[in-house]
């Protein structure tokens, strides 16, 4: 009756934790791993790195927009279409918030080891920024317009059409003015470093990153 | 198109650049 006290209370502690998002079991963790490229000590090392990122406003356990757009920008505030956009593909669930396993789903895309296919969906997915299924010119000049202005670039309206109308001419094969996701991977294939940014070198090494992760592992792998 | 019409690049080429599309930034310090 010890035994059961015990996972009584734990289960009591966990349920009432502001980190029960982050209480895995190991058959979580093994049915985790059984679905990504990741084992099952590399998905205890990304739960550091979430764990990190998750308290970097709200210690809440969860990860919201702008603790995503401080881990990666540095500043917490500020609009950013690339941003949203990425936090719309992790937060799969669409409440607002990208929970752990949301957060590993999305990051086995990057994995140096993901199927290609994986990484052209993605980013086919990303640039939809409209989510028709198709990327449309509009969304095109939208996404450019954001790079200029992120760099600081100023480019004449012309340019910016002539740019526009050559990356249709390269891809847009049956040209109806949309690019379908058939066109997309077809173009992508052929210029693998436009996925550059889908790959994450880290992934690959991510236990070295985070090896605080032993301290909680339960497997030794 | 002449010879010395410059090389356009494809909006793709450009959108890639966006440091916002590099989650890198997850794993440095």
């Amino acid at each position: 009756w010890i035994e059961v006290l015990i996972f009584g209370l734990a289960r009591c502690f966990v349920q009432n934790s502001p980190y029960k998002h982050l209480y895995y079991s190991y058959d979580d963790l093994v049915r985790l791993s059984n679905t990504t490229p990741f084992t099952v000590n590399e998905i205890e090392a990304l739960r550091e790195l979430y764990k990190k990122l998750s308290r970097l406003i709200i210690d809440d356990g969860l990860i919201h927009k702008e603790e995503l757009q401080l881990a990666l920008f540095r500043m917490p505030a500020g609009e950013n279409l690339f941003l949203d956009r990425v936090f719309d593909l992790f937060d799969e669930k669409k409440n607002g918030f990208i929970d752990f396993e949301e957060f590993v789903r999305a990051l086995s895309v990057f994995h140096p080891h993901a199927p290609l296919d994986d990484k052209i969906d993605f980013a086919f997915r990303l640039y939809d920024l409209r989510q028709t299924g198709y990327i449309e010119k509009e969304e095109v000049k939208q996404m450019v317009v954001a790079i200029l202005s992120e760099s600081g670039i100023q480019l004449s309206d012309e340019s910016l059409e002539a740019i526009i109308n050559k990356t249709f001419a390269d891809i847009d094969a049956d040209k109806d003015g949309k690019i379908n996701k058939e066109e997309w991977k077809a173009f992508a294939v052929g210029h693998p470093t436009l996925l550059k940014n889908m790959t994450l070198a880290y992934l690959k090494d991510i236990t070295t990153v985070f090896p605080s992760f032993i301290f909680n592992t339960e497997v030794d792998e | 198109k002449s010879p010395d019409s410059p090389t356009l690049i494809n909006a793709f080429q450009l959108i890639g650049m966006s440091s916002c599309l590099d989650l890198s930034g997850f794993f440095e310090k």
